[in-house]
């Protein structure tokens, strides 16, 4: 290698190297992660284990968490997990749901019976384990007044101490992903009475998502999905290039394609220099090099309005998104 | 900047997501040493700033001057590694990513 800078101490690290504790703590507590958050802790634990370089988790490159929210479905608690963030081009490796639960063997009840030998209560058998439950999940589209289609269900057998439990409900989270029902819901079935497989105290559920994510070899994946505004928002002197509200980070390159879409050509691609006189062609404006000839940078909405329109917004169209020009047109006719 | 080689070569470069302002969502890591090539790609290249096979036709082609207008081959990343980065998605659910060609580990003219 030619002879290289030497870099101040810091450099003496790879990239990603392993975390101390301290720091992940500490991270975790800036950005209101507290230790409550168990979906965070675990994802803090696998950034410790693959973060460094050129280790894929679960084989691929992504690793979502979804924490569940508690809900009531059909007049029942019901664990409600949204997926909607999950990217079209990522797919999914495997999934598992974490489970905080308590025991319910009846350790507790045999204790006074032994002090108590003559207690009408002690006469009763001892009680066997408890009956197995059933946690079913079904999956809704978001907006959708259903109840939903059961994607699965899952045993649940009480462990003698309170731990978390993990499960593999790929299949799951696969077929409902596929039938585009984005919100899937947990309940423990009929039978099973209280809510959840723990107390209230008890830490919620949470759900990770092993994907492999198609699109973050394409140039730019590293903006497409970190960089959350345009960098150049002043530079920009037309209105409809901060006006394309989407809940999709994405950049969505065929959207926004200029010129006319009948043929397959690139534009600019094989135009050589000097063909095109320089003073047909306007300056472009400054947005427009930040965006290069090939894909542009979907101007994404204010924080403000994506707090407004919340999760109950409707999804994302499929199909094209029009310019802000042709819609004002077909909105006035 | 006195000791920093004119060929081209990696040159040191740690980034803070601070600085450009994705702190807000990245959760770890606050900063990575990205590096970036630099340097120049003039004729004779040795072997040490790995010349491809067309960079070294081009610097030819350039040092003989009979075509002109043909610039030095560039000084560009050849081998890169992968960062993990731990952010909040747009529910503030945690996601790690595994990003590739995040720093660099080798230059090259190309």
């Amino acid at each position: 290698d030619p002879p290289e800078p030497a870099p101040p101490a810091p450099a003496a690290r790879p990239a990603a190297a392993r975390t101390p504790r301290g720091a992940l703590g500490d991270a975790a507590s800036a950005l209101g992660l507290g230790a409550p958050d168990a979906a965070a802790a675990h994802m803090l634990r696998l950034y410790d284990k693959y973060g460094r370089r050129g280790a894929r988790p679960g084989g691929g490159n992504t690793v979502r968490s979804f924490r569940a929210r508690l809900d009531t479905v059909d007049q029942r608690p019901a664990y409600v997990f949204n997926l909607t963030s999950l990217q079209d081009s990522e797919v999914i490796l495997s999934a598992t749901f974490h489970l905080y639960m308590e025991p319910h063997w009846p350790r507790a009840r045999e204790e006074p019976c032994r002090q108590r030998v003559r207690s009408t209560f002690c006469h009763l058998p001892p009680p066997g384990p408890p009956a197995r439950r059933h946690l079913l999940f079904r999956s809704i589209a978001q907006n959708t007044a259903a109840q939903g289609l059961l994607r699965g269900a899952l045993a649940l057998a009480p462990p003698l101490r309170g731990l978390w439990q993990a499960r593999d409900i790929s299949p799951i989270v696969r077929a409902a992903r596929q039938a585009g029902e984005l919100l899937l819901w947990a309940q423990l079935d009929p039978a099973g009475g209280a809510p959840g497989a723990a107390g209230p105290s008890a830490p919620l559920p949470y759900l990770l998502v092993y994907a492999d994510d198609l699109a973050i070899a394409e140039p730019n994946s590293v903006a497409g999905t970190l960089q959350r505004y345009d960098p150049l928002p002043a530079a920009d002197p037309e209105p409809h290039a901060a006006d394309n509200g989407s809940a999709d980070p994405r950049v969505r390159r065929a959207s926004q394609a200029p010129g006319p879409l009948q043929d397959n050509e690139l534009p600019g691609l094989h135009e050589r220099p000097g063909r095109v006189p320089p003073a047909r062609q306007p300056p472009r404006p400054r947005h427009e090099l930040w965006r290069g000839p090939l894909g542009a940078l979907k101007p994404r909405p204010g924080r403000r309005e994506r707090r407004r329109k919340g999760p109950d917004a409707p999804a994302a169209s499929r199909v094209l998104d029009f310019d802000e020009q042709t819609m004002r047109k077909a909105r006035r006719r | 900047q006195w000791a920093e080689p004119r060929v081209c070569s990696r040159r040191y470069l740690r980034v803070d997501f601070a600085d450009i302002g994705w702190n807000e969502w990245i959760v770890l890591p606050k900063s990575f040493d990205a590096y970036y090539c630099a340097g120049e790609c003039e004729f004779p290249m040795p072997k040490v700033v790995r010349p491809s096979n067309h960079a070294t036709i081009q610097s030819i082609v350039r040092a003989v001057g009979i075509v002109p207008g043909i610039p030095e081959p560039c000084c560009v990343p050849d081998k890169m590694n992968s960062l993990g980065v731990l952010f909040l998605d747009e529910n503030r659910d945690v996601v790690l990513k595994v990003y590739p060609n995040m720093s660099v580990e080798t230059c090259a003219c190309r």
